[in-house]
């Protein structure tokens, strides 16, 4: 998982958001449960809390817009972007935005709730047989007044259940009529309307007037998208028109013919030739409940992830049974903790055979005793740390700054080189290592302390020590010559670097998480990639190339550049 | 025998996605989604090559890091997803 730079989160636990307006594609209650439920997604692992507002101002706005909607990033038509949110903040941070360019569903095609009839707003069942005729979209046969309906079982003659499909001749959304139903014809500047329009509006959504005369009243409403219209084109909401005919042939389904994209599409009068008038025909839509939990996890501070089955990898994938994958229940618990009413969920794989786990399967035993003879290195009593040009690893260990090199060690008591103390032979602390180390970090909630050195690595509790162990055992590649830097992460968690790469290890499970390893430049912008030691000090990341350091800060801005030797150690 | 469908491209009156090609659609995401024109302290400017920024697209969607703009490359571009940027600058 990654967050945003400077972890931004919202400093309230009761975030509260506003659905701003609707999609015609779908019944603004199954909207307002999608989001709903795209919330409880993250109030479930989070102690978050979402409360939802009708007027002023929301932490998260939510609102549905189609290409230019008034911010700096368009929405592109049909398919491509879906939706994009801000991270935590004031103003437009926080709101989440969806293209409705799209076809929003609840991801297996129309979701058609019904209004009226005997089936209390239930969801129309498709197919569904009615006068010995299967039907997959709502109908007007057997009325006389036009309006769509559907059954809400699979076989209507038996069960005469039914409901009424969306359509402007029953309600409208938004707009200043109260959902009144549009009224045909209906004058607008001058003009007779026999049907919705987008005529006079900006942003391509169809409306009519809710009395005859619109110039006069000024009354109106947003056309719902009935199950039956073509999204997009230039005929959004007309239904399609079978047969048509593109270049001279006929056409009687959905077409791909003409688009180097695939997508189908139909004409919406008889000649597409002759009027020009199309649009594309209609999927299984976007889960809104996949997306907003997605972009909601913007909304509350995480990034993308490279994590293919997580929720906040960047592309959509519908499935059917969601649940929260662990990288971003580790994400966002990183950013609020857990939920404390929530109780751990009981394993959902396969019980492991009994046997060492993990973390207690070292292929060396225990020891007091080094396994690897130190080699010997004579240390000067009188060396001193400010003569060192580099050193071979620098971290903080019981809240003392050590500092190694060549068998040897300081460590940092006081504020200035006069709290230098040292040097100390390794051999007399850590008996097992070799001279040099490339990196060593103190594991925060066990407080072991890792060694590496080459492509082994040791494991100190106290005086105890497992290892050497190669660093593949951690998932690490067998390429890789040596870890050269390492930077505790949150709990258990600890980015391991190399060259331009990094990684990162999940302390407990000794094992790199999926999705690494990843670019040093594109989380850590404006240090060395070629550091020789990286390390956590005070909360600030260092990265060391010779002499020098460059500092970041936990927004990962570099804030300082200096000397090791003169602003860490202090020296004269 | 079929014969095969001599097919026509047209361009759809109203249609937000015009026809490009692949090499255009590649530079559009790479672009789009942050993984060119990295800001340097110098300013603005193309601080990767192009196979470089494949190179990172293909890790950040887990493919294979071939730096080429493969079959499977220009597939990922293709699909819908999120508008929010992978590389922020």
């Amino acid at each position: 998982y990654q967050t945003f730079d400077g972890d931004l989160k919202w400093n309230n636990k009761d975030v509260t958001y506003r659905i701003l307006n609707y999609s015609p594609d779908m019944e603004s209650s199954l909207i307002d449960d999608a989001f709903a439920r795209a919330f409880k997604v993250w109030s479930e692992v989070t102690p978050l809390t979402f409360t939802r507002l009708y007027d002023g101002t929301a932490d998260i706005m939510i609102s549905f817009g189609k290409a230019n909607h008034g911010d700096p990033y368009p929405f592109d038509g049909k398919d491509g972007l879906l939706a994009h949110a801000y991270p935590p903040g004031e103003g437009m941070q926080g709101d989440a935005h969806f293209d409705d360019d799209e076809f929003w569903t609840l991801g297996t095609g129309p979701a058609v709730k019904t209004r009226y009839g005997n089936s209390d707003g239930a969801m129309c069942h498709f197919p569904y047989t009615f006068d010995g005729k299967t039907y997959t979209t709502c109908t007007t046969e057997g009325r006389t007044d036009d309006l769509p309906w559907c059954s809400t079982t699979a076989d209507y003659d038996n069960d005469k259940k039914f409901g009424f499909c969306p359509s402007e001749l029953l309600y409208t959304i938004g707009g200043n009529s109260n959902g009144a139903e549009c009224v045909f014809p209906f004058v607008f500047l001058g003009e007779t309307y026999n049907g919705c329009t987008t005529e006079g509006r900006s942003d391509g959504y169809r409306w009519c007037a809710t009395t005859n005369n619109f110039d006069q009243d000024k009354q109106f409403g947003f056309c719902p998208s009935r199950d039956t219209a073509v999204i997009g084109g230039n005929s959004e909401g007309e239904p399609c028109h079978f047969p048509f005919t593109f270049l001279e042939n006929t056409y009687t389904s959905c077409t791909s013919e003409g688009r180097s994209d695939g997508k189908l599409w139909c004409g919406t009068t008889a000649s597409y030739d002759k009027d020009q008038k199309w649009g594309f025909c209609a999927d299984r839509g976007y889960s809104l409940f996949l997306v907003a939990a997605h972009e909601f996890g913007h909304a509350l501070g995480l990034d993308h992830s490279n994590i293919q089955d997580a929720l906040m990898y960047p592309m959509y994938k519908y499935v059917e049974t969601f649940s929260l994958h662990e990288d971003d229940v580790e994400g966002i618990q990183y950013l609020y903790g857990p939920n404390p009413d929530t109780k751990p969920p009981k394993p959902t794989t396969t019980p492991s055979p009994p046997g060492p786990t993990p973390e207690t399967e070292p292929t060396e035993e225990p020891t007091r005793k080094p396994t690897i003879p130190t080699t010997p290195h004579p240390v000067d009593p009188s060396a001193d740390a400010c003569q060192m040009e580099m050193f071979d690893a620098i971290t903080e260990i019981q809240g003392k700054l050590h500092f190694f090199k060549d068998g040897q060690y300081w460590k940092m008591t006081g504020k200035d080189h006069k709290g230098l103390k040292g040097p100390y032979p390794m051999a007399d602390m850590w008996p097992a290592l070799p001279a040099v180390i490339d990196t060593t970090f103190e594991d925060h909630l066990t407080k072991k302390i890792y060694f590496f050195s080459g492509t082994r690595f040791w494991v100190y509790t106290g005086q105890n020590v497992l290892g050497p162990r190669t660093i593949e055992k951690l998932g690490l590649p067998s390429t890789l010559s040596r870890v050269e830097g390492a930077v505790q992460r949150g709990k258990g968690k600890v980015l391991l670097f190399s060259g331009e790469n990094y990684w990162r290890l999940d302390v407990k499970a000794q094992i790199i998480d999926k999705g690494y390893p990843r670019y040093t430049d594109l989380v850590f912008g404006g240090v060395p990639t070629d550091a020789h030691d990286v390390f956590l000090y005070k909360g600030h990341t260092y990265f060391c190339r010779g002499r020098f350091y460059w500092r970041m800060n936990s927004r990962r801005q570099v804030d300082r550049v200096g000397y090791v030797k003169y602003d860490v150690m202090k020296c004269p | 025998w079929c014969k095969p469908l001599k097919s026509v491209f047209v361009t759809f009156p109203g249609d937000v996605i015009k026809n490009m090609t692949n090499k255009e659609l590649a530079e559009q995401y790479l672009k789009r989604f942050g993984y060119l024109n990295v800001m340097q302290k110098t300013g603005l400017q193309p601080a990767v090559s192009a196979s470089k920024a494949l190179k990172r697209m293909q890790r950040q969607m887990g493919l294979e890091e071939t730096g080429r703009l493969d079959e499977t490359t220009i597939d990922a571009m293709k699909q819908p997803r999120c508008g929010v940027v992978d590389v922020r600058n």
